[in-house]
């Protein structure tokens, strides 16, 4: 474990929670795609397929239930939670992803390290995560209008990638035979989604404003 | 140990 690693993982972390607190204790979940934290679920239920199966450390089985329990709730917040799920923007949440699923299926189908039912879910969960955060960039695209929460959320987000980029390097350096090129191109992907994003982001905290992304 | 050390991270 890094220094760069556990800033990835926390600032993960933290996203999770900044998201949860908005639909918990304001509870609305507006400006929140809930086709993204539908394919996130998806995300981590097949990674983490192994839990019960490998064991690598404490920390990374409960950082594995976190995400887990967490993906998972929030789906369920904005599907069933009665207050939670009129403040979805359903007509606005129209990203078919599906779209998303079936070329990262084929895709891990073809590319991946080692061809076994783990390996291949394990992989499509890595392309899978690298386009999941699009139905929400579309959403935030569209109702232009963002709260500080979903803002931060995404801001976060982002953060966990960035230094996860910074921990492969790291580790490259330091680690014999650490070489890993599906999960960094993804990663790689992934992080670019939010290049757009971040220079609006930044735009607004420099000039002290709120954020709002160009028609 | 390749194979722990690709599925170390989260």
């Amino acid at each position: 474990m890094n220094i760069f690693r556990l800033a990835g993982d926390m600032t993960h972390l933290a996203s999770v929670l900044v998201l949860l607190l908005k639909i918990h204790t304001i509870k609305s979940c507006a400006g929140v795609s809930l086709k993204t934290q539908e394919l996130y679920a998806i995300v981590f239920a097949t990674r983490y397929l192994d839990i019960l199966t490998s064991f690598v450390s404490i920390y990374n089985t409960l950082m594995k239930l976190i995400f887990l329990g967490s993906s998972f709730s929030i789906v369920w917040y904005m599907k069933y939670h009665k207050t939670v799920r009129r403040t979805y923007d359903r007509d606005q949440d129209t990203f078919r992803h599906w779209f998303l699923m079936l070329p990262c299926l084929l895709l891990a189908l073809l590319i991946h390290e080692k061809f076994t039912f783990f390996e291949v879910l394990w992989t499509f969960s890595l392309y899978l995560e690298a386009v999941a955060i699009l139905p929400q960039l579309v959403l935030l695209q569209r109702t232009r209008n963002i709260d500080n929460l979903t803002g931060q959320y995404i801001f976060l987000l982002g953060g966990y990638r960035g230094f996860y980029i910074l921990n492969w390097i790291y580790r490259y350096f330091t680690e014999p035979h650490y070489v890993h090129w599906i999960t960094w191109i993804a990663g790689l992907v992934q992080t670019l989604l939010y290049a757009d994003f971040f220079y609006y982001y930044f735009l607004s905290w420099k000039n002290n404003k709120k954020l709002q992304l160009p028609a | 140990a390749k194979e722990e050390e690709s599925h170390d991270e989260l």
